[in-house]
């Protein structure tokens, strides 16, 4: 049997709300250790890597691994029938052809219960080896999804050139181009609105804008967002989730022709 | 104008 209890939906929801516009499909790995996903976008362009540990859930309990193949709009759909605060619990039995979704308001009143009919998916899983990145920025997530915002107005792609002094946005189009620079916080007195930048060496790259706003979509999960980055290499976007987990978004650059 | 890379030219299938 595979069940795992949230005490408060939200998490849920936005990560739910944070993979929706890059997966129409995904494979749940559930194991002792937690849940774990690793998707690729139709296009083969960006990466989605979710972890949710176990020991970051109410309950959890999983006797045998199971890989659940999910519909991520049909759960986008029913993970928006939960209020913020009703308890989430996510139950299977051993081969389940179903996942039961079960929403507790916290008053107890209330008890809804959607079953979801579970997919078969082949599955290719990228193997990503651990690297060193050049440079790892660390910035608050809200200035980058309003960067990202801003700029796709210029262009479809963004370029991001880090050094030592700062990181610096540039995008161009046909109607004029625009540029945000941002310095490292000198001295932050709230640690979710610095921005710090460990370089190596500096890097630029290109990166289409459409999924760059998509990976913004999990700004409402952390208030501080990682890039990290090297030349001519898939930047690396990652928002932790509590104390749960994290969701990790990789993009392939743009390369000149 | 630059060229848009398949992820799975960096990583490769596991």
């Amino acid at each position: 049997m595979f069940e795992a209890r949230l005490a408060q939906s939200a998490i849920l929801k936005k990560v739910l709300e944070a993979v929706k516009d890059l997966l129409t499909e995904a494979t749940f790995e559930c194991s002792d250790s937690g849940i774990q996903v690793q998707a690729m976008d139709n296009a083969h362009v960006s990466l989605v890597s979710l972890n949710l540990r176990s020991d970051g859930f109410d309950k959890y309990r999983c006797d045998r691994n199971l890989s659940m193949g999910m519909n991520i709009g049909t759960m986008t759909k029913i993970l928006r029938c939960a209020s913020s605060e009703d308890t989430v619990t996510l139950r299977a039995w051993d081969n389940p052809d179903n996942i039961i979704f079960i929403f507790e308001s916290q008053n107890k009143e209330k008890l809804s219960e959607y079953e979801m009919k579970l997919i078969n998916m082949d599955q290719e899983h990228l193997g990503i080896p651990e690297t060193v990145y050049s440079c790892v920025v660390k910035m608050p997530s809200q200035e980058f999804a309003r960067i990202c915002k801003d700029l796709s107005q210029f262009g479809e792609a963004i370029t991001i050139a880090c050094s030592k002094e700062g990181i610096k946005f540039t995008a161009a189009g046909d109607y004029g181009n625009a540029n945000i620079k941002l310095a490292q916080t000198a001295e932050a007195d709230k640690e979710e609105e610095a921005v710090i930048i460990d370089m190596q060496e500096p890097v630029k790259l290109t990166f289409a804008c459409r999924y760059l706003n998509s990976f913004v979509k999990a700004t409402p999960l952390c208030a501080q967002v990682k890039l990290s980055m090297s030349g001519d290499v898939p930047l690396v976007c990652e928002y932790q989730i509590g104390d749960i987990g994290h969701i990790r978004y990789y993009l392939a650059p743009k390369i000149d022709d | 104008t630059p060229v848009q890379n398949d992820l799975q030219e960096f990583y490769t299938i596991a």
